[in-house]
């Protein structure tokens, strides 16, 4: 998180606003739980109280404007800013503009309105932009639906104010950090020769080519995908990726999600209904056989006849020594199976039937 | 190599834009055409593309500008 330079707060923790004018593009009321349910997010997590006053100076004052508003700062019509807000002081402190040139919304299409607001109102309050991308305060629009503070915006509001004496804290999500040596991941699956690492909400990718890691919200490829995945599969010779959560599966090719997915793993692979999610998926291209692993068994599915080999479920323990009984992701490059289960990595060599080395999970990363 | 399209033509003034509005760059004139190594164009670049996490080139390349292009939150302004 980075505060404003000077680090300007607000003396009184108990703070008023007052929304000025309305878009035509919500119901009042919608302008009204927006803008309320934005200042919950941060009163949630400092001392801070906030009451909405119909008349007179307000010390958050709330506006949608056009253009040059006569602020230093002018608009610059449909996208591009979106809204701006002032450090915390007099006069103009706090107040939030939104550019009336937006198309204000209360859904997932452009622009959320509770999204911006609750971005703006942290500057309001003593926060500059953060370079966590999972923050509230990152400078960029992104909305997948759900608008909570990040831990790095509430480690930033909470430097400013101190934290809340309420007892029920929000649970507020940790962006996933490549070098952290307790990173684990929920899924992980090579995609088109690159590698995808999946976790909460975000992926990882690493490519060859390139010596950084990307991480950015999955939903940025597959929009329509859930969070927290919980495997993940390439069938390369159809192009085709495969995401599992629960008893639900997508396909995907490219950033396209195919159409009639999500489908369910009872009818498409042939589990019983005893099986209420897959733990991880690996597929391997030269023999067409994709191996899922739930819970402390696997099974054998045959990608060309379309159905689960005879003989399965089997216990891994047995068949891949040393991996033991559960495994959080797994994917196979060059030859070789990496499982990772918490922090750890094995490479684990199928033909020997053998693990050849140890690793960090994050080992990919170059930490 | 093609000659410049209307559309890098935009983007040079996209980018000159986008450093002015966020990173305090002086407009005087057209610095993008006649950027140097050291040129405070490259210098702001480099802080815009340290800041997003992207390949620290200095230049405006297809990801730099990519991400120039989404939406985003004006200025924090300074109250005085």
């Amino acid at each position: 998180f980075v505060l404003t330079d000077g680090n300007p707060r607000w003396e009184k923790t108990h703070l008023t606003y007052r929304i000025e004018n309305y878009t035509p593009d919500l119901p009042q009321a919608d302008v009204d739980s927006a803008i309320e349910k934005a200042f919950q997010l941060w009163s949630d997590v400092t001392p801070l109280k906030f009451t909405k006053v119909f008349e007179d100076q307000a010390d958050i004052m709330i506006s949608f404007v056009w253009g040059d508003h006569r602020d230093n700062s002018p608009f610059d019509g449909p996208g591009g800013n979106l809204a701006h807000a002032f450090q915390p002081g007099p006069g103009i402190g706090g107040d939030v503009h939104f550019d009336e040139d937006e198309g204000w919304t209360n859904n997932l299409r452009n622009y959320n309105l509770y999204r911006v607001a609750a971005h703006e109102l942290g500057h309001s309050l003593g926060l500059s932009h953060s370079t966590d991308i999972g923050a509230l305060m990152y400078p960029n629009y992104f909305f997948t639906g759900d608008v909570q503070l990040s831990q790095d915006d509430v480690n930033g509001i909470q430097a400013i104010y101190g934290p809340s004496s309420n007892p029920n804290k929000p649970i507020a999500p940790q962006t996933p950090q490549a070098c952290d040596s307790k990173l684990t991941f929920d899924a992980i699956t090579t995609i088109r020769g690159e590698v995808m690492f999946f976790k909460d909400k975000f992926y990882m990718r690493i490519n060859p080519f390139y010596p950084e890691v990307e991480l950015n919200f999955i939903s940025v490829f597959w929009p329509h995908l859930p969070n927290t995945l919980e495997a993940a599969y390439e069938v390369a010779n159809r192009d085709e990726i495969r995401f599992f959560k629960g008893s639900k599966y997508w396909a995907a090719r490219g950033q396209n999600v195919l159409r009639g997915y999500p489908k369910d793993i009872y009818t498409s692979f042939g589990f019983p209904k005893t099986v209420k999610n897959i733990d991880a998926a690996v597929s391997e291209e030269d023999t067409g056989k994709t191996y899922f692993f739930v819970a402390n068994k696997y099974w054998r599915y045959d990608e060309y006849k379309r159905s689960m080999d005879a003989g399965y479920p089997k216990i891994i323990a047995h068949d891949f020594p040393g991996i033991g009984h559960k495994v959080d992701a797994v994917f196979k490059k060059d030859g070789f199976f990496y499982f990772f289960q918490g922090t750890r990595q094995y490479k684990y060599d199928p033909k020997n039937r053998r693990i050849l080395t140890l690793l960090k999970a994050n080992s990919w990363f170059n930490c | 190599f093609p000659a410049a399209s209307k559309t890098q033509e935009q983007d040079v003034e996209m980018v000159q834009k986008y450093l002015e509005n966020y990173y305090n760059l002086k407009n005087d004139g057209d610095q993008i055409e006649r950027q140097k190594k050291s040129s405070p164009v490259v210098e702001k670049l480099k802080q815009m593309q340290e800041f997003f996490g992207l390949k620290i080139t200095g230049k405006p390349d297809a990801e730099t500008l990519n991400v120039m292009k989404q939406p985003r939150c004006g200025v924090p302004d300074m109250a005085q």
